[in-house]
């Protein structure tokens, strides 16, 4: 099994490579890498060897093929269609977020289970209820639900998700839900950058 | 400098410990905190060695001590206050977040400057508007502002923080902001976590 640390590491390749190829820049190298991802050069090559054999010992590596190849392992060289389960404050807030377009994410549906809620437009999409949800999975392809709402409703939701035959699931509620071994399950969490801001106010000269 | 990447770890290691110690269990070494964390032993002492000598070569680490070393120098062994700014949808999800309490991180304010917010009671705190900031960061001694304002409004907002004397800013907003070195910025990014499900969709052999 490749460690976690690794397909994050890989994700900060991938955005130095994009930045690269941006600036027009062909080649790099793992130092160049290591660099810019603040780790060593050995963990580069460590890491991308896990996947094959890139670039040209002595030559570095070209910087479009090796973003093209990291693209095609972390799944993102095809378009990923995602919905939001609970469009409540945090669920709009994720709609409207401009980012996730950036890596062919798109948004294809929202739901909610609130009469109130549902047949509103929000972000441009309809809110359908929950009972639509293993048509709407069906028709319009959708791979990955976003869980956005409460706690004690994040099991039987990420259960209706996964009858829906969704394949993974962003996981925004604070508690852990249960799903078969072939659904994966990504938590979110934002306090681990708030741990991070009270260590560098603790410790500003280790910036 | 410390890379980003070991401080995130140490945040691991403290995950781990407190779990460990809320079993009661007593002696820890750098294998098992490796094996839990997903990085290599050697990973694990050497992170540890940037802030001291802990542990006993060939005894491992005292479980309570260690986790209150870490808590120190992660600046988690104190009270943390925060504020919140811009009272829209993903400001009142961050606030009624329940998770943030569990460090020493409390929410002591919430302001916007949408007349229509200011004065409403949200989470049991009432909103200011931004001409409080200055005041109630000082009389509340607010150390940590959360930035959930759009983008366009973003680094005006900082800059009222930054005038007020925060000492670090958890940014929201998807642009960079930009404030004096002696203040710590953390940009969140809920999406990150989403290009770990594509990779595993692809490839759940990996998990
Ligand atoms: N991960 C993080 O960092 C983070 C940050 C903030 C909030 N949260 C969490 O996100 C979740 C949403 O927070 P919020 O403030 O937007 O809550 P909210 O109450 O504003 O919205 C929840 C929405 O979910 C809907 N809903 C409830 N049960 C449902 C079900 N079974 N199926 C479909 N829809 C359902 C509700 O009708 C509502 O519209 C909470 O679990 C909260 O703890 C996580
Ligand atoms: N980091 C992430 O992963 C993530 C996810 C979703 C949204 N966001 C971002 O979070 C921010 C908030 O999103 P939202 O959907 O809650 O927006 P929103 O429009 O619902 O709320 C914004 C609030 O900020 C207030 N505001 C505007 N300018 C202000 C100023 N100068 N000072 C104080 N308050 C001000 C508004 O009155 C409003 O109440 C946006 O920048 C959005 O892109 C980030």
């Amino acid at each position: 099994t490749i460690p976690t640390a690794t397909i994050s590491r890989l994700v900060t390749y991938l955005r130095i490579l994009t930045s690269l190829e941006n600036q027009g820049i062909k080649n790099t190298s793992s130092e160049q890498l290591a660099e810019e991802a603040q780790v060593s050069a050995f963990q580069v090559r460590k890491d991308l060897a896990y996947f094959g054999r890139f670039g040209t010992r002595g030559a570095g590596y070209t910087v479009p093929t090796l973003r093209r190849e990291l693209r095609r392992i972390l799944g993102l060289n095809r378009p990923w269609n995602v919905a939001i389960i609970g469009m409540g404050r945090l669920g709009q807030a994720i709609s409207d977020y401009p980012h996730f377009e950036q890596y062919d994410f798109s948004l294809k549906a929202c739901f909610d289970n609130n009469a109130k809620v549902i047949g509103q437009t929000m972000s441009g999409h309809q809110v359908y209820g929950m009972d639509a949800l293993p048509q709407v999975v069906k028709e319009k392809g959708i791979d990955i639900g976003f869980l956005t709402v409460p706690q004690a409703a994040a099991q039987a939701a990420a259960d209706a998700l996964v009858a829906a035959g969704i394949k993974g699931i962003l996981n925004f509620a604070p508690v852990v839900i249960n799903v078969p071994r072939e659904v994966h399950v990504e938590p979110v969490d934002f306090l681990a950058g708030l741990k991070r801001v009270s260590f560098y106010i603790i410790n500003p000269g280790l910036k």
